[in-house]
């Protein structure tokens, strides 16, 4: 399968 | 804060106890609010219940409840789900909270203590997104789909076309799509299935991930699916009578 991406890579820390 | 029936509760951390085992709740005037990132950090998690969940609610100083989903399932479950619940937070001992459960004719009362903890949360900014795809379906419909297509392969593929919207998973031995378009002939909003998009995408996801992020469909008769091209999928239920949402966050599998 694809590699699976992190939610961090999208959104920053408040 | 006051929530008519404990069912609610239930089916909240039925929701996210797979990916969350401890989380802050974060309360003010406006209701209890949770978000929280899975250990994999793969899927962001948002529970809201505004004040309008709640046959009573106050809150006079804002407060942040840290709680471990482990012990608050326990004690939950000695609820009944027609069950009245009662969470009292105290501003001067914030080291546990209580939980009454009162049945409706108050014939029985039963009282715990959930001891709270310091988790240190982290807040994820979410951008306000311009969705290149919405699509809203029953939220039963979406979780059989889900379930049905985890069983052939892990990866989980999302295509939104003027064909409609295609599911469709790829295992070793089998390959499996399921192909749904708009809805005209149901009266029922409900059963109603939409599709909007700007342009065609086709995005794939973890099936495993997507299965959990389906136990919401306890909560709502309907979900939206929210795509843009390489963001993660915002999959929302939104509550009856604007008692508020869950929404997750799933990040993308890409090349």
């Amino acid at each position: 399968g694809k590699p699976q991406q992190s939610i961090t890579s999208f959104f920053k820390k408040k | 804060a006051r929530l008519p029936r404990s069912a609610v509760l239930k089916k909240i951390l039925d929701s996210v106890k797979d990916l969350v085992k401890e989380t802050n709740w974060d309360c003010n005037e406006e209701g209890m609010s949770m978000q929280a990132l899975d250990t994999g950090r793969i899927v962001l998690v948002e529970v809201m219940l505004r004040e309008a969940a709640f046959e009573s609610y106050a809150c006079e100083v804002p407060m942040t409840l840290g709680i471990d989903m482990e012990p608050f399932g326990k004690v939950l479950r000695c609820a009944g789900g027609d069950e009245k619940v009662t969470i009292k937070a105290s501003r001067n001992d914030q080291d546990h909270i209580e939980l009454v459960f009162e049945n409706e004719e108050k014939e029985r009362m039963s009282a715990f203590e959930l001891k709270l903890m310091d988790i240190d949360g982290e807040h994820m900014a979410v951008p306000d997104a311009e969705w290149g795809a919405e699509i809203s379906m029953p939220s039963s419909e979406f979780k059989k789909i889900v379930m049905d297509l985890a069983e052939i392969g892990s990866d989980l593929t999302i295509a939104v076309s003027k064909l409609g919207v295609t599911f469709t998973a790829q295992g070793n031995n089998c390959k499996g799509s399921m192909v749904l378009q708009p809805s005209t002939a149901v009266d029922k909003k409900s059963e109603q299935v939409a599709i909007s998009f700007t342009e065609p995408l086709e995005m794939t996801f973890a099936a495993p991930y997507m299965k959990m992020i389906t136990k919401a469909a306890a909560l709502s008769s309907t979900v939206t699916l929210s795509l843009d091209e390489a963001c993660p999928i915002c999959v929302r239920y939104e509550m009856e009578d604007n008692a508020g949402h869950i929404k997750y966050y799933l990040a993308p599998k890409e090349d």
